[in-house]
């Protein structure tokens, strides 16, 4: 998908720093 | 060197009670429990003071304390609902529980709205979406030209800020994500469904094994 026709939140929503599951791994 | 002989005490400062907690979130008294392990592994990873602190949250979600992302503090300060600096446990556990796959989707929606407003004004204003859209391209090391930048924040916009004031209010908001409920996608985390399940190291028999 071209970055500018995506939604901004979505690509936002990417994030490393947004991904919590990493909490749950050893 | 002296030698402790004195047990350390079963809870740390902070601690409440997982009935309360779990009466107040879709968690039951066991997964609270459960999650109590895993703060005890967070909130001690640096400072072993019952609180997780920034530095501890970073090691957490990057295996690097020195790493700062812009989400990273958003999420951290989310969660910090006292404003403290620290996250306690039953701060950890009623913010947790909105990442539950059970929480009311509405509380998944207020919680990213809160996350996305960055300068907490009660709106989500230009400027901030255009600053979240290049930290996120910082932090994947992509590179966008500035003018395809604003493109992409001008065509969300227009699409959010429906009443056309130049923010997006929280109405706004949910009625965007109810067009676009992918969005709220990472407010879920399939892990928190039966914890004690997924993740049985974390179910220590701490109320019986001392």
């Amino acid at each position: 998908v071209a970055p500018v026709a995506m939604n901004a939140f979505e690509l936002i929503s990417t994030s490393q720093g947004l991904n919590l599951g990493t909490l749950f791994e050893k | 060197m002296g030698c402790f002989l004195s047990k350390r005490p079963k809870h740390t400062a902070g601690y409440e009670d997982p009935t309360l907690l779990a009466a107040e979130t879709p968690f039951n008294v066991s997964e609270v429990e459960a999650l109590y392990e895993l703060f005890k592994k967070l909130s001690s990873s640096i400072v072993d003071d019952g609180r997780i602190h920034k530095e501890e949250f970073q090691l957490a979600l990057f295996r690097n304390k020195n790493k700062r992302n812009l989400f990273a503090d958003r999420v951290f300060d989310t969660f910090d609902v006292k404003r403290n600096g620290v996250i306690e446990f039953g701060e950890f556990i009623r913010a947790l529980g909105i990442f539950h796959p059970n929480a009311p989707v509405e509380s998944k929606i207020e919680f990213a709205f809160r996350l996305y407003d960055l300068r907490q004004t009660g709106f989500i204003e230009r400027e901030e979406l255009k600053e979240m859209v290049l930290a996120l391209l910082h932090e994947s090391d992509l590179v966008l030209l500035e003018d395809v930048v604003e493109t992409i924040v001008d065509k969300t916009f227009s699409d959010a800020d429906t009443k056309g004031d130049g923010k997006i209010d929280v109405e706004e908001w949910k009625e965007f994500v109810s067009r676009n409920p992918s969005l709220i996608k990472n407010m879920t985390l399939p892990y928190l469904k039966d914890i004690t399940l997924a993740f049985p190291s974390f179910v220590v028999t701490s109320e019986v094994d001392d």
